[in-house]
């Protein structure tokens, strides 16, 4: 079978023309570009779905335009805490971590989970442990840290909010309680 | 929120997503993306599904899992299926956000319900798609 495809996404929300300058909107297509062809290459190059979706998401992780890896948000505290998830459609298996924030990638160590483990989710301290022993590449949290994101922290502390993906583009008030309208929830 | 799905030369699918949650949250929070079923699922049988959004609802209807669900046992053609979980069901919880999603015959599917969402698919009939916003 020679048909193959990929898609990706870098976030939703509040993205409109208005509130997106055309500098920025070039950079976003350039890096939503590069994801799709590093994606693509190895899929022509008979690579398996997991390797293509793997190479992609790390394009967008070291890309500070978008909320993983470099460029994600902080927490109320200040850290950074990313999640990732792989899922395998042949076998079914599924591996994932949360709440890390010394792990390089991730989506990589997600799939460390699948593949290296017997479980499907690792979280926080344990997850970090795990990965170290698989041999992931760890950082320092400075690493993520991007002064847009925490200009956008220091922001939602002021109004006692919280803001999900992409609010800088559309800085309006978000609520803690969920029930917030549209315009205010960035995914 | 980051994420892809794919389609490989040897008819697999598989499925990614990546993020940093949302800004000030609080009490190690953790949302939709590292929950499989809610965030991301993949089976060869149906279609792979990454999504984005406010994770709390996606995780309360188990959006990702819920397409496949449509398309294996109700039968529904991939766009008919995200198209049912993203702008009906979880518009009715109040939930906003989209997916990427992909099946086995390589027919893509990336519908959301806010106003723009950064996507693109590449498939090797030589089709390319980037957009951002809704009406693109």
């Amino acid at each position: 079978q020679e048909n193959f495809a990929l898609v990706i996404h870098g976030g939703a929300g509040t993205i409109t023309r208005e509130n997106l300058s055309p500098e920025k909107e070039k950079a976003y297509q350039a890096k939503l570009d590069e994801a799709l062809q590093a994606g693509y290459d190895e899929l022509e190059k008979g690579k398996s779905a997991m390797d293509a979706v793997e190479k992609a998401i790390q394009v967008m992780e070291r890309s500070e335009l978008f909320n993983s890896g470099i460029g994600a948000v902080f927490t109320h505290e200040g850290r950074n805490e990313l999640d990732a998830s792989m899922m395998d459609g042949k076998t079914l298996n599924a591996g994932a971590v949360a709440g890390v924030s010394h792990i390089k990638s991730p989506i990589e160590a997600a799939r460390a989970v699948m593949e290296k483990s017997e479980h499907v989710l690792l979280a926080g301290k344990g997850a970090e442990e795990f990965a170290r022993l698989k041999g992931l590449e760890m950082v320092d949290s400075s690493y993520f840290f991007t002064e847009r994101r925490w200009n956008s922290l220091q922001r939602a502390i002021k109004r006692d909010s919280i803001e999900l993906d992409h609010s800088d583009e559309a800085p309006k008030k978000s609520s803690m309680n969920y029930s917030v309208p549209e315009d205010y929830k960035f995914g | 929120t980051v994420g892809c799905v794919a389609l490989d030369k040897n008819g697999n699918l598989a499925a990614g997503t990546s993020t940093g949650g949302m800004t000030n949250k609080r009490w190690n929070r953790v949302g939709d993306s590292p929950i499989i079923g809610a965030g991301t699922y993949a089976n060869n049988a149906t279609c792979a599904v990454s999504a984005t959004g406010h994770g709390e609802y996606f995780i309360r209807s188990v959006v990702a899992y819920d397409i496949s669900a449509l398309m294996e046992y109700k039968g529904l053609s991939l766009t008919e299926a995200s198209d049912e979980v993203v702008m009906n069901k979880l518009v009715k919880m109040g939930g906003s956000g989209g997916v990427i999603a992909i099946d086995k015959a390589g027919n893509v599917a990336m519908p959301f319900n806010t106003k723009g969402m950064y996507r693109g698919y590449m498939k090797s009939s030589g089709e390319k798609l980037i957009s951002i916003y809704k009406e693109e």
